[in-house]
């Protein structure tokens, strides 16, 4: 069904039911760490993550009712912003380290092997702190997340698409303010805390950013083994942002 | 290069009614 169709309580459920499921390396990193292994590792699951996150889209209700260049897009634009999100909210409960996978977690000093890692690392790190702060709900986070990628790109095919877009982006604001308003917060403190979430979007792009431009620098130096999909969508970002 | 070439696989990801993670 539409979105429109749908209650703010339905679409969350939804939002919900389409979760990924987490995703394992199944490769043992052997000590000590280096550049080379922590990149592969990393790559390799965002490749896989990739797979994953275009099942969640597809699941997103109203997505696939977009054009397919209007989903390749909006896609393209937010991949890695997406995966960002998942990390931090993985990584909640976890002061200190980030978990990649059920079965690779690093720790600051642990990342700080590879180039560059470390202000990636520290941004990726404040921004779990202030999820933890938030103590954001899992309602919250599959709205956010959501947001995310239905807000990555403004410029779509038609103005028929766009009108689709913010249609369905109402309808998950909507979602977003029903999950706040079942907290035991008075009005006043509802929006601030919705402007509070919003605004970790931002952090959540500009973070984003960096890692693009990180994982770009490391495929110029061939540093690490590009996966085909996880190659593709790096260089369509490359090409829109040039 | 048309943009479809470009991005042959997400393409196909999103096009295919099976689930990718399926097909992956």
């Amino acid at each position: 069904p539409q979105p429109s169709a749908l209650t703010s309580e339905q679409l969350i459920e939804r939002l919900m039911e389409a979760e990924p499921p987490g995703i394992y390396l199944m490769k043992d990193m052997k000590k000590p760490l280096t550049e080379a292994k922590v990149m592969m590792s990393l790559t390799n699951l965002a490749d896989k993550e990739l797979v994953h996150m275009i099942t969640w889209a597809k699941k997103i209700p109203g997505f696939v009712e977009l054009g397919l260049l209007d989903q390749v897009h909006l896609l393209e634009c937010c991949w890695l912003e997406v995966q960002m999100v998942g990390l931090i909210w993985r990584s909640v409960d976890h002061p200190g380290k980030l978990i990649f996978s059920p079965d690779l977690s690093l720790s600051r000093e642990e990342g700080s092997c590879v180039q560059g890692f470390v202000e990636i690392f520290d941004m990726l790190l404040a921004a779990t702190s202030r999820v933890r702060e938030l103590k954001l709900q899992r309602e919250e986070y599959v709205c956010l997340k959501a947001m995310i990628l239905l807000n990555s790109n403004m410029c779509l095919s038609s103005s028929e698409s766009s009108s689709k877009l913010l249609r369905l982006l109402d309808a998950v604001t909507d979602a977003l303010v029903s999950a706040i308003g079942k907290t035991v917060l008075t009005f006043r403190q509802q929006y601030t805390r919705l402007a509070h979430l919003l605004m970790l979007l931002s952090h959540i792009r500009h973070v984003s950013n960096k890692g693009m431009d990180h994982l770009h620098c490391m495929k110029m130096k061939n540093m690490v083994p590009l996966y085909d999909l996880l190659l593709e969508m790096l260089d369509a970002h490359i090409m829109h942002s040039s | 290069t048309s943009l479809k070439e470009k991005h042959k696989i997400l393409h196909q990801l999103l096009q295919n009614s099976t689930s990718p993670v399926d097909l992956a």
